[in-house]
């Protein structure tokens, strides 16, 4: 996840 | 995670698996777009560049890791191995896919969640995937015959993306700010590109037909 906490998916 | 995500990576590192298999069991790669595997090697290869700067859970690592190296491995096989070469459909996959990637990158640069080098690669990931089946479809198209192996890959892989629209409206709904409106429209786009496959494979398979696609 970056910094902002987002892209956790595949 | 939800089951929805988790049911859509499984389904697939299952058409990964079944591609593998394909290949090494029957030692040839006919009916398979090269272009199509160099396109996903290219769309997880700049997908995954944060495989080693941000870590989100083993899990996460573990796929990615896989998702590269089979995806590297399929495409160095078709090009590489002698007696699987042999065997590619190069006077029928022809799609110039470089327009993809070209289209796809120029696409990135106008649309991105933030103007810096890994999110408009990922976004460039994200429109790139969605087109990286046509050569395939095109190809099977062409050659008439799709081999039992060959379309449970295709139906696999176009099944995932179809488990992430579900993941997509699950978060949607559960999570407070969740938007992925680049994620989600080219998943739409990707899933839609597989319709006509879905249809034929489901009428092969009522009937007990070998898979056709009319050309």
């Amino acid at each position: 996840a970056r910094r902002d906490g987002s892209k956790d998916e595949l | 995670m939800n089951i929805f995500r988790f049911a859509g990576d499984m389904t697939h590192l299952i058409s990964i698996l079944v591609l593998l298999l394909k290949i090494y069991a029957t030692k040839s790669c006919s009916g398979i777009s090269l272009k199509t595997q160099e396109l996903y090697a290219l769309v997880f290869l700049t997908r995954y560049l944060d495989l080693f700067t941000d870590f989100i859970s083993l899990y996460n690592t573990l796929m990615k890791l896989v998702f590269i190296t089979s995806s590297l491995a399929i495409v160095w096989c078709m090009r590489g191995d002698p007696a699987v070469r042999r065997t590619y459909d190069k006077e029928i996959d022809t799609f110039r896919h470089y327009f993809l990637v070209l289209g796809c990158f120029v696409l990135a640069l106008l649309l991105h969640e933030k103007f810096t080098v890994q999110e408009v690669l990922w976004a460039f990931s994200i429109y790139l995937e969605a087109v990286a089946i046509i050569p395939q479809l095109v190809l099977l198209q062409r050659s008439g015959n799709v081999d039992n192996l060959t379309g449970q890959y295709v139906l696999f892989l176009g099944a995932y993306r179809a488990f992430y629209i579900l993941n997509w409206i699950y978060r949607y709904l559960t999570e407070a700010r969740f938007t992925r409106w680049i994620a989600c429209i080219s998943g739409l786009v990707q899933t839609a590109l597989y319709a006509d496959f879905f249809y034929y494979y489901f009428i092969s398979w009522k009937n007990n037909a070998k898979l056709k696609l009319p050309a």
